[in-house]
């Protein structure tokens, strides 16, 4: 069982994240909106009920994703790639 | 300070699940 520390490191990265990318893209809220969009989407779908025949939205596809809307940001579609479970 | 919406705490729940996942997974 992890120690109750490696969540709270989890979570504040999580939220420097957050922060990061709604800072870069102050200028262009659409794009952080779609950020938004995906994660909700992914998120969607690992609630589903396990069994269910689709699946829905994989890791490399989020990735895939979030690759297309970070174009040039290579920092940040990195950084995100650090909190993805291995697909 | 963080001056979070209700969608941004629900993406910082996202992702720090989707980190926590990957930990117990490695």
């Amino acid at each position: 069982q992890p120690p109750p520390e490696s969540d709270s490191l989890e979570f504040h990265n999580a939220i420097s994240y957050v922060n990061k990318i709604k800072t870069r893209f102050l200028d262009r809220p659409e794009i952080y909106r779609s950020f938004l969009e995906i994660l909700h989407t992914y998120q969607k779908d690992q609630l589903n009920p396990k069994g269910r025949p689709f699946r829905g939205m994989s890791e490399e596809e989020v990735f895939t994703e979030v690759a297309s809307l970070f174009h040039g940001q290579e920092d940040l579609l990195s950084e995100f790639g650090q909190f993805l479970p291995e697909a | 300070s963080y001056d979070f919406t209700p969608m941004d705490s629900s993406a910082v729940y996202v992702l720090s699940s989707m980190a926590r996942q990957r930990r117990a997974s490695s």
